[in-house]
Formats: structure tokens, C-alpha cells, sequence
């Protein structure tokens, strides 16, 4: 089983 | 007022073709570096990240910073009017409407222009800080666009593993399971055929094959793609756009549990 991160738990907005 | 010519207007003609299934809407901003992208898929997993630099354009006006709003779909449809060998120039005008895209027979025998209505679009904007990746492998495009395709018919996930002895794309489905293993190869006759493998530490990520798929859209771009990978960060898929930049896709890898 997986699941899928979201980009913001990587990158902040600016 | 802004007006890009581009003389190898196919290469617009490819990013957008690379990009528009993946993103819908974005906002092309143009300044005095040049043209540049970034956008999210609607689900935020995966970001595009486009820069046409301005030396690349045969000619290159853009009096001040301009956001321009337009549906990826639409200006995909636009520009594969254009012919190959058209040369491309985008035109707007400071706080206009609307955007025009001229294209030019390379001799000069057929001028068209098509006009596509901009619109506004709430755009988040990521910030994404320089990273030592922990491995970075450079190969073919082709290579890297057929392994793709080829684990996506076994399974709907791709883990990628770098070590010493090499890369490894695996996957795992129904029917059971595959395994592909890429050495550095640098013996070839063309730089472009090589397999370069650049390794700081051993990773091992997993990433979903359907947007690894949509980024090998990009495959027309260039001969070589660069997979960039640290565990805790988001894969970078580079293509470099000859002279004039990159056409980058990010994506989050999944979490096993």
C-alpha cells in the first residue's frame, strides 16, 4: 500500500 | 508590448504538445530573462517548470514584466497550425486581452496569425530551492520514455533505485512483477546514446507511472533526459530545449506504508 504526497509538503508557496 | 520570434518555432509547438494534458490553465510570465512557465496538475502532485531564455529568440521585446493567462489545450491547438518550419512570434500588448501568434513559411510565402482570448488565473506559485540531489542519471529519452510505457503495462507504480551497480526501474502489478536495470554506459559512439550515473548516496523512490508517462511527452524535446533524485524530495524529469532552456516536471514520490 501507498500513498500519494502532494507537492506542498516539499515546496512552500511563494 | 511584447513580441518573442522564435525562429525554431517547432520547438513551442513541442512544449505545448509535452505539456497541455497535464496542466490545463497557467500563466506564461515574460520578463526580461525570458519566457517561462510554472504550474501544478490539478491535483498538485506534479509541477511543470518551462524557461525559454530571451537570447534564444531571434528577437526579444518585452518592455515590462507581463503575466499572460491562457488554456495550455487551446494554444496547443493554436500553435499545431503552425508548420514545422514556421518561424513563431508571440505578440501582446501591455494590459491587453488577448494574445497573437504569428506564423511565418520559412520563405516568407504563407503569414498567419491567430489571435486566443488570455483569461485570469489564480496561480499558486512554488518555491523551489536549489537541491543537492543524492543521485542524478542522465540517459537516453527514448530509453527512459520506453521503460515507462513498458512498466505501466505491469503495474501502476514505478520504484527507481540507484546503487553502485546501476539504475533500476521496478514495478508490480496483478500479473506480477518487472524489473529493468540500466548501467552507466558511456562507451558509446553518441554522447547521446550514454547512460551517465552521477551517485552521492544509494536512493530508492516510488513515483506513479501515469504522470511518468505524461512527462515522456517531452521526448521530441531532446536525446538525453536527466532524472534527478533525494529521498524526502520531489523527482525532477529535466529536458533541456536546445540554447534556450528547460522544460522540468517535478514529481512527489509516494509514501509506502
Amino acid at each position: 500500500k501507498s500513498s500519494q504526497n502532494r507537492l506542498e509538503s516539499f515546496f512552500k508557496p511563494v | 508590448m511584447l513580441e518573442l520570434r522564435l525562429v525554431q518555432g517547432s520547438l513551442l509547438k513541442k512544449v505545448m504538445e509535452s505539456i497541455k494534458d497535464l496542466v490545463n490553465d497557467a500563466n506564461f510570465d515574460c520578463s526580461a530573462t525570458g519566457f517561462s512557465l510554472q504550474a501544478m496538475d490539478s491535483s498538485h502532485v506534479a509541477l511543470v517548470s518551462l524557461l525559454l531564455r530571451s537570447e534564444g529568440f531571434e528577437h526579444y521585446r518585452c518592455d515590462r514584466n507581463l503575466s499572460m493567462g491562457m488554456n495550455l489545450g487551446n494554444m496547443a491547438k493554436m500553435l499545431k497550425c503552425a508548420g514545422n518550419d514556421d518561424i513563431v512570434t508571440v505578440k501582446a500588448d501591455d494590459g491587453g486581452d488577448c494574445v497573437t501568434f504569428m506564423f511565418e513559411s520559412p520563405n516568407q510565402d504563407k503569414i498567419a496569425d491567430f489571435e486566443m482570448k488570455l483569461m485570469d488565473i489564480d496561480s499558486e506559485h512554488l518555491g523551489i530551492p536549489e537541491a543537492e540531489y543524492e543521485a542524478i542519471v542522465r540517459m537516453p529519452s527514448a530509453e527512459f520514455a520506453r521503460i515507462c510505457k513498458d512498466l505501466s503495462t505491469i503495474g501502476d507504480t514505478v520504484v527507481i533505485s540507484v546503487t553502485k551497480e546501476g539504475v533500476k526501474f521496478s514495478t508490480r502489478g496483478d500479473i506480477g512483477t518487472a524489473n529493468i536495470v540500466l548501467r552507466q554506459n558511456t562507451s558509446v559512439d553518441k554522447p547521446e546514446e550514454a547512460t551517465i550515473i552521477e551517485m552521492e548516496t544509494p536512493v530508492s523512490l516510488t513515483f506513479a507511472l501515469r504522470y511518468m508517462n505524461s512527462f515522456t511527452k517531452a521526448t521530441p524535446l531532446a536525446s538525453q533526459v536527466t532524472v534527478s533524485l533525494s529521498s524526502e524530495l520531489p523527482v525532477v524529469v529535466e529536458y533541456k530545449i536546445a540554447e534556450m532552456g528547460y522544460l522540468r516536471f517535478y514529481l512527489a514520490p509516494k509514501i509506502e506504508e
